[in-house]
């Protein structure tokens, strides 16, 4: 069977920030993502999982640490707009990733990358996936031992090598 | 400026599920995902999120409409091992998509996305977010308003065209 994943990816440049305890109602995504796009804040990662039993939800999203003050400031007044929400966010974080092609259609990778990353006692923060990456937020502290654990599963013939960053 | 977003995708074939309330310790996104792997089920999107103030998360997946009941009997066994957790799923959802190229590195696309589905009263149930693809999980009976609604948005000059579907 053809490799799957070709790389391993670690940034640690990014912050992770939510909107948390959010109406479950239309309009409350669109008015966060439209006030950070106002002020042109970019952001990588948007995890929304299902609601809450409260019927809540918690947006989740990536910036450049370079932006954090910004979005603080900004996630303040869209909470004040909103009348709403709680503001939470976590600067020490890493989110490493495996990229490959059509990773989709193998039930199996993203379980070799879970468990890659639990056998080396690392946390799961955030998940979040596409055809062609395979990303989890985790410690910033355990980005290293996160790349090495990734390649040890998906590059085991080069385990003398570096791990081939992209 | 180039177009960023080239289609528009619906996937109505989608079901979503949950494992809400699971200890947000290492190996449980392992052991669930796993356990899918083991009997062949194919995952389309992981979503998780934030962890909860009680220190679980949910962890969110769908996969096709087909594999609903193989699911539900597997994450029971899941949940038996794991001694914890909460099964959820919906099965009435579909999968609405805006694919394109760098889409990350346009702040405003995503908004646009919210914007124009909040506009036509969608509630957006999920997200997740990749350079190629801004997908969101909303109502199935909402899903030919939705195509409408991001059709309008992207390709406003092909306004009495039919959606360029993916
Ligand atoms: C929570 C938030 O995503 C809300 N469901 C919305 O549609 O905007
Ligand atoms: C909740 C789950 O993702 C857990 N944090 C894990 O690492 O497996």
């Amino acid at each position: 069977q053809s490799r799957a994943v070709s790389g391993i990816a670690a940034d640690k440049k990014q912050v992770e920030l939510a909107m948390t305890h959010v109406p479950d109602q239309p309009g409350i995504a669109a008015q966060l993502f439209g006030a950070l796009a106002s002020n042109n804040i970019s952001v990588d990662m948007i995890i929304q999982s299902v609601r809450q039993d409260d019927n809540t939800n918690d947006i989740a999203f990536t910036v450049d640490q370079t932006d954090l003050q910004d979005t603080l400031t900004l996630l303040e007044k869209v909470k004040a707009d909103m009348g709403s929400g709680e503001i939470y966010y976590e600067t020490d974080v890493a989110k490493v990733s495996i990229v490959g092609v059509g990773m989709i259609d193998r039930p199996g990778i993203a379980a070799d990358m879970f468990k890659a990353l639990a056998q080396a006692n690392i946390n799961l923060k955030m998940i979040s996936t596409s055809e062609i990456k395979i990303s989890c937020l985790i410690d910033q502290a355990q980005a290293d031992d996160a790349v090495r654990a990734l390649h040890r599963q998906f590059f085991p013939e080069a385990a003398n090598d570096e791990p081939k960053l992209v």
